[in-house]
């Protein structure tokens, strides 16, 4: 899903 | 990466730092609530599981792992070390009614019902939170020494930033967060009383009345 992209950030 | 959250992950880095010397230097964890520093623990722990199971970059191990470190020696120098500089009795706040209720609306709202989803979901939800019992604290004594509301301006401007980081990436990468979104304003929100104060009376000393 889209939102699993932010998974980068800290 | 983008500049919003580069500047904003040093500034949360900033603020475990100094909060992690001050306490070690004067050997004293007056005025500070180690219910905060028990829940940020939790935060971080519940948040970079996923340290065991996928890398993203060596920026990104480093910091999980030096927060998660700092976190815990914070909260061993509070309970163990310097327990008997730990002003008790100021730490009143019943951290049970944030974290019931931020387990129930972790489980409910969330995007992906999988364990390692919802524990994601929950430490962000309780990192919106978690500085209330050290604001709490703070209102109680009613004065806070000045390296602690440096420490507090760093931690409330690292998620006030995010929420640039997440302007950016939503023009730019086209996609958004709402559950990181909602819980960085509310987090943001928390910290604009004392954001005021700062900035009013930076300098000599400060009497709060959060």
């Amino acid at each position: 899903q889209l939102h699993n992209k932010l998974k980068d950030e800290l | 990466m983008n500049i919003f959250r580069l500047i904003g992950d040093l500034s949360h880095l900033a603020a475990i730092i100094i909060l992690l010397l001050k306490i070690w230097k004067s050997r004293s964890c007056a005025g500070i609530s180690g219910k905060s520093q028990i829940l940020f623990a939790i935060v971080f722990t519940t948040r970079y599981l996923d340290l065991l199971t996928s890398f993203i970059s060596l920026y990104n191990t480093c910091m999980k792992v030096i927060y998660i470190g700092c976190a815990y020696a914070t909260v061993y120098l509070i309970y163990m070390k310097f327990r008997a500089t730990y002003d008790g009795n100021h730490d009143s706040f019943r951290v049970e009614f944030l974290v019931v209720p931020v387990g129930g609306l972790a489980v409910l709202i969330n995007h992906d019902f999988s364990f390692l989803e919802i524990l994601w979901t929950f430490s962000i939800y309780l990192e919106s939170v978690a500085i209330l019992p050290q604001l709490f604290m703070i209102s109680k004594t009613g004065e806070a020494e000045t390296i602690t509301t440096h420490y507090l301006f760093c931690l409330g401007l690292y998620r006030a930033l995010y929420l640039f980081n997440w302007i950016w990436r939503f023009y730019f990468e086209g996609f958004f967060d709402m559950i990181a979104i909602v819980a960085g304003v509310v987090q943001t929100v928390l910290y604009c009383d004392f954001f005021y104060l700062y900035v009013t009376k930076d300098g000599k000393g400060y009497r709060f009345s959060i």
